[in-house]
């Protein structure tokens, strides 16, 4: 047992051969139905991908109370991923720190 | 303010929808408040349209004249709430939907179903945050998505995550305990709506936490927006 108080955050050595990236890939690529171009573009995806497995586990240490894995995002680079499926504009500062013109009045919390 | 609290048991939520491959979180989670303030003010659910904002909203910072809500490009949503007030307010889904990539902007006043009446940014305090949720209905809110491209389910927590905020999202409820077996102890937590399909996450949801050591985990607290709703037949 992994003391909890105490968790490693780094990797711990043979990952790749561990986590059998491409059997991993295979079923990804099915589960999602996913086809690539040709060959190379099927390359790369899986290399990205066994980053993107890499990353989970990693994602995994450092957020316990979640489970990390494989999604439909896992063929993509994290500026993919940002550039495809985020999209908020950047808040200008006014709108953080409060004094604009829409702050909401303060509720009572008791009771 | 009651332990736990769930618009989705209340029918204030409509389905989880899908963005698609386009940056438009910030009208999912624009047309999800409105939803919620709508179906608060009329008694009915009316699942609203994001094309219509994608397509026809260019609305910009009162105080960055260029930065503007730019469909697929990405928006804001207090930004998107103004256009709302201005425009008069959101078509249906039905009559308006959902394409995934900007067109030219087909908004037809008189199919209007939902109109904003107010909206209100709200202050980075917990307790405030879900006094609004109980009271206004689904609160728009920002977070800093890095560790939902792994996420499967459970309580996320991360000890270390950023708060630069990249995605919008809504904020639909809260729980006092979330299962936790590592740090052995319950963990309350945040119920988000994401728009990335029912095929991701806990059936497109998210679970984030909170509470007195948890403060503003991925900046979840720092932008939240509540919106009312006028009252139409």
């Amino acid at each position: 047992e992994e003391d909890p108080l105490i968790e490693q955050v780094v990797g711990g050595g043979d990952e790749l051969g561990e986590l059998d990236a491409e059997a991993h890939f295979a079923s990804f690529e099915r589960r999602f139905g996913r086809t690539y171009r040709d060959a190379g573009e099927r390359a790369y995806r899986m290399s990205v991908f066994a980053a993107n497995l890499r990353r989970a586990r990693r994602h995994q240490r450092l957020d316990p109370t979640a489970t990390h894995g494989v999604t439909k995002f896992s063929d993509l680079t994290p500026g993919e991923f940002r550039d495809r499926f985020l999209g908020l504009r950047r808040p200008s500062l006014e709108g953080l720190v409060g004094g604009e013109p829409h702050e909401a009045p303060i509720l009572p919390t008791d009771g | 303010l009651p332990d736990d609290f769930d618009w989705r048991e209340r029918g204030a939520v409509g389905p989880v929808k899908d963005q698609g491959s386009c940056g438009s979180c910030w009208s999912f989670s624009t047309s999800g408040a409105l939803e919620g303030a709508h179906f608060l003010a009329t008694g009915k659910l009316e699942v609203l349209s994001e094309q219509q904002m994608v397509d026809c909203d260019h609305e910009c910072d009162a105080s960055e004249s260029r930065a503007c809500d730019s469909g697929c490009n990405g928006g804001l949503m207090t930004t998107a709430f103004s256009y709302l007030m201005k425009s008069g307010g959101l078509q249906s889904e039905k009559d308006y939907p959902y394409a995934g990539r900007e067109n030219t902007c087909k908004f037809d006043k008189s199919k209007i179903v939902a109109q904003v009446k107010n909206f209100s940014v709200i202050s980075v305090n917990e307790d405030q945050i879900a006094a609004n949720l109980v009271k206004h209905g689904p609160l728009a809110i920002a977070i800093n998505a890095a560790y939902m491209q792994t996420y499967i389910g459970g309580v996320s927590c991360p000890f270390i995550c950023g708060r630069h905020l990249d995605h919008g999202v809504l904020l639909v409820g809260y729980g006092s305990a979330g299962y936790a077996p590592i740090r052995f102890k319950e963990k309350p937590y945040w119920i988000i709506k994401n728009s990335w399909g029912e095929n991701w996450g806990e059936k497109g949801y998210y679970k984030i936490c909170r509470g007195p050591h948890d403060k503003n985990k991925c900046g979840v607290d720092s932008m939240v927006s509540s919106v009312t709703a006028i009252h139409t037949s």
